[in-house]
């Protein structure tokens, strides 16, 4: 999957890829104080026997999790299930649902996207991506964006949330890469240098089907040098 | 000018916010601009309605004052220390209110915005006062004045009164937007010490087109006009503090000694590259025979185009296009090395005697990036050029783009007796380059410094200037401590292209105050204030160049002078407190530094990389 990090003080963006193998469970936001957990497992390509070459990977099954609150709420390509203690509620993504648990809000937007707001000043968006029929080697799989992190604290952590907190970088001496469209820089963060280049990814919250395109700087090699410490140790054993 | 307008109307009077006046009213004595922006709306809807006041104001003011008037009841600005104001900022912002009022919006200007919410058939007046002290260039001083109302406006005005004590050679207004059908609106006069700009255009006169219900008030409103100058200089004194304005003319140009230092790292690859090669070889175009010069390109290594300083001559001009026509890129950023490299040229040149004895000597650096070659260091570059140039020639930076440190850039040239200047990256940035060089082309004099009798005076600001280019102009203002002054005499001491040349200026303090005397004009001490302006810009510029205890103490009395003379400047802010749902909310309104601007996203640059617009853009994880 592809990581888009918003600088809103450098008013630019950063990005990078994770390349995992499917089934392993990325960490992606934790913060100890308000319990809000969000993890994220990988899916690959529909891949056929003889097919033995890398694949990207997406995000498959999201689970986010408010321990304060006991409240868990599983999100695949199928369907959302959310588990209140011992209750539990499922919805399809063909449903056109609001939900306003007294601690959390679910707005599923049928077949598109799905709002949850776990209180004031912490809402994330999970985006549907539906594979094309006739395509035969991607399955579907999730996006998942932050809209609004005011209520996490500062002790916010994980592959996504380490990045709730400014983050300074200067880009030097931006130079011609190998690709004409997309120059390389060497970006100064965290005591690190690093080559990067200029390019873009998607975000699909305004347009679900073609996204929008954000200028970013490109961390390569799993966003080594930028993240604290490497990918792998943002590998949690399971979802919740 | 924008207007008061409903947020997001496209036209005039939507949803019931009626804007039935706007004025803009000037008035300028003795260089110093004080400027008053008025804008009433009523709201004729049934229900509240925002109505937003955005007005640009030019980089070079201070704001004075700000009232927001809602039915009859008074909202002022309060000017604070800007840590004061903050504070009290945080608490509004913690309880999830507002934002910033001020914000840098172009290349000479800064956007001052508030909005309110205005009950049904209640009205709102907005009054916006700013000051400045007109910059003399290249012959005349420019007042500018944005307008874009957006919409049109039943009672738009712009009014400027000038009082000039030398009387007015020249006076001109245009506008970028004006039409045939405008050009008898705009009216201009000027006879002795008075001059007068009126624009006030009808509501028919307004429209885009007939019947439109759109504006052509979009644009620039520039005011130029220059003084008589009979004496060399003129001395004006009013309630104890006196100005004094230096511009001599009809003196022999001197010959110059230039050297241009400038970037080749790969970040000015490009279009960057080919503008700076295009303002060089129009430099080249314009550069005298008897000047002499020398280049120094510095990427990952620095290289000179001759070891020494050569004169200008047609066969050394040729030369000189076809080195430039090959500067090519190369490598890294070796900024320390450029600039000593340039240095040493000047210094070795004197030394050895190579240059014209009676010549200005002056270095312009240009540069797009951060040092990433050799020493990287700011802090030590910049004690190093200090050091070799010892306070012998100006060194003028021009920072090319938005990536790099131009805090150090202005930090560098304010120690050696230069300025910085931004060049935006845009179609023109050739032609800004040039401008620039225009600038500083012709010195007239230098080693200026202007004196004055030592126990009368006090608090004088900077009289001392390496250089006096034509068409530009000295002021020096203090204050009077002898209440039993009767004169003031200044002498000037300068070199000049032939001679050593001494000038000196006389004013009776009776008579000038006297010839002051115009009530209509004068707009409270403006002496004062203009030397206040004066004082305040001048410690901050030192201040920009000061370390531990020095710089304490000049942020101190810049600081006191500020809250004193209630400017808006980088060290305070102006706490504005809106009625908002039964409840108050506070704003404030800061200056911003060129040194923290940032690269606008609706400028159009064309960067070596695309820059994000600042909407739809989350922290996420997704894939394609």
């Amino acid at each position: 999957p592809h990581f888009i990090i918003d600088v809103p003080q450098k008013e630019d963006a950063l990005c990078f890829n994770i390349n995992e193998d499917p089934g392993v469970v990325l960490n992606l936001i934790r913060d100890p104080t308000t319990g809000i957990i969000v993890n994220g497992q990988l899916i690959g390509d529909v891949t056929t026997d003889n097919d033995a070459g890398l694949h990207n990977t997406y995000i498959g099954r999201l689970g986010i999790i408010n321990t304060q609150l006991n409240l868990t709420l599983e999100v695949t390509p199928e369907k959302i299930v959310l588990h209140n203690g011992t209750k539990q509620k499922t919805f399809m993504w063909l449903d056109e649902v609001i939900l306003l648990h007294p601690s959390l809000t679910l707005k599923i937007i049928r077949k598109k996207s799905l709002e949850v707001s776990l209180g004031e000043g912490a809402t994330f968006e999970v985006v549907l991506h539906k594979k094309w029929k006739k395509h035969l080697s991607h399955a579907d799989f999730l996006g998942f964006y932050i809209m609004d992190s005011h209520r996490l604290s500062e002790n916010t952590h994980g592959l996504l949330g380490q990045f709730l907190h400014p983050i300074d970088f200067n880009i030097l001496e931006v130079h011609p890469g190998s690709d004409p469209e997309k120059p390389d820089a060497t970006m100064i963060v965290k005591n690190n240098q690093l080559t990067v280049t200029r390019g873009w990814q998607k975000d699909y919250t305004e347009d679900t089907k073609r996204g929008t395109n954000v200028p970013c700087w490109f961390i390569h090699n799993n966003a080594e040098g930028l993240i604290d410490g490497t990918y792998t140790d943002y590998v949690v054993p399971s979802l919740f | 000018i924008k207007n008061i307008k409903k947020r997001d109307a496209a036209d005039v009077n939507v949803d019931g916010i009626d804007i039935h006046s706007m004025k803009i009213d000037c008035k300028i004595t003795s260089r110093f601009a004080h400027t008053i922006i008025t804008s009433q709306a009523v709201n004729r809807a049934n229900v509240s309605k925002e109505a937003l006041f955005d007005v640009e104001l030019p980089k070079t003011a201070f704001i004075t004052n700000f009232v927001m008037t809602i039915d009859g009841v008074s909202y002022p600005g309060i000017i604070k220390e800007k840590e004061a104001a903050q504070q009290q900022y945080q608490k509004a912002v913690s309880r999830g209110q507002t934002a910033g009022l001020v914000k840098a919006s172009g290349r000479k200007t800064e956007k001052f915005s508030v909005s309110v919410n205005i009950a049904a058939a209640k009205n709102v007046t907005f009054e916006l006062n700013y000051e400045e002290l007109l910059k003399r260039s290249f012959g005349k001083y420019e007042l500018l004045i944005k307008v874009n109302p957006k919409q049109l406006v039943k009672q738009f005005e712009i009014e400027a009164n000038i009082f000039e004590p030398q009387g007015i050679s020249y006076l001109d207004a245009e506008a970028s937007f004006i039409t045939n059908d405008l050009l008898p609106v705009m009216q201009k006069s000027f006879s002795g010490k008075k001059g007068r700009v009126v624009f006030k255009p009808t509501l028919d006169q307004q429209r885009s087109c007939a019947d439109c219900p759109t504006t052509l008030l979009n644009g620039d409103f520039v005011i130029k006009y220059d003084v008589n100058r009979e004496t060399p200089g003129n001395i004006q004194i009013v309630n104890g503090y006196f100005v004094h304005f230096f511009a001599p003319k009809n003196i022999t140009r001197l010959s110059k000694n230039i050297v241009f230092i400038i970037d080749v790292s790969i970040s000015m690859s490009g279009r960057k590259l080919e503008q700076t090669k295009q303002a060089l070889l129009k430099i080249l175009e314009d550069i005298k025979e008897d000047d002499y010069l020398n280049f120094v390109l510095f990427g990952s290594d620095v290289h000179k185009w001759k070891d020494t300083l050569i004169q200008a001559t047609p066969e050394n001009l040729e030369e000189a296009r076809r080195y430039v026509r090959d500067i090519n890129i190369a490598g890294w950023t070796n900024l320390n090395g450029g600039l000593l490299a340039g240095i040493e040229m000047l210094n070795e040149a004197q030394r050895s005697g190579t240059l014209p004895e009676r010549s200005a000597s002056l270095i312009i650096m240009l540069t797009d990036g951060r040092p990433t070659k050799g020493e990287t260091n700011t802090q030590t570059i910049i004690d190093n050029v200090r050091n070799a140039i010892q306070g012998k020639y100006p060194l003028y930076n021009l920072g090319f783009g938005y990536d790099l440190d131009y805090a150090s850039l202005e930090k560098m040239a304010a120690e050696n007796n230069g300025l910085a200047r931004r060049i935006y990256e845009d179609s023109d940035s050739d032609l800004q380059l040039q401008g620039f060089y225009d600038e500083v082309a012709n010195p007239l004099l230098t080693e200026v410094e202007l004196k004055y009798p030592e126990n009368a005076i006090s608090d004088l600001t900077q009289n001392n200037f390496k250089h006096y280019y034509d068409g530009s102009e000295i002021v020096v203002a203090g204050r009077i401590t002898d209440n039993d002054l009767n004169s003031i005499t200044a002498e000037v001491t300068a070199h000049g292209a032939e001679d050593d040349m001494i000038f000196a200026e006389q004013a009776d303090v009776e008579e000038t105050t006297k010839a002051l005397e115009e009530r209509e004009y004068i707009f409270g001490d403006f002496i004062r204030r203009l030397w206040a302006y004066l004082t305040i810009h001048q410690l901050l510029e030192k201040r920009n160049a000061a370390k531990g205890e020095e710089k304490a103490n000049l942020t101190a009395k810049a600081l006191e002078m500020s809250l004193q003379y209630k400017f808006v400047t980088p060290l305070t802010s102006m706490v504005v407190t809106k009625p908002e749902d039964n409840e108050d909310k506070t704003a404030l309104a800061d200056k911003p530094l060129e040194a923290e601007a940032t690269r606008q996203s609706s400028q159009s640059v064309v960067p070596s990389y695309s820059v994000p617009a600042t909407s739809h853009r989350y922290t996420s994880v997704d894939g394609d």
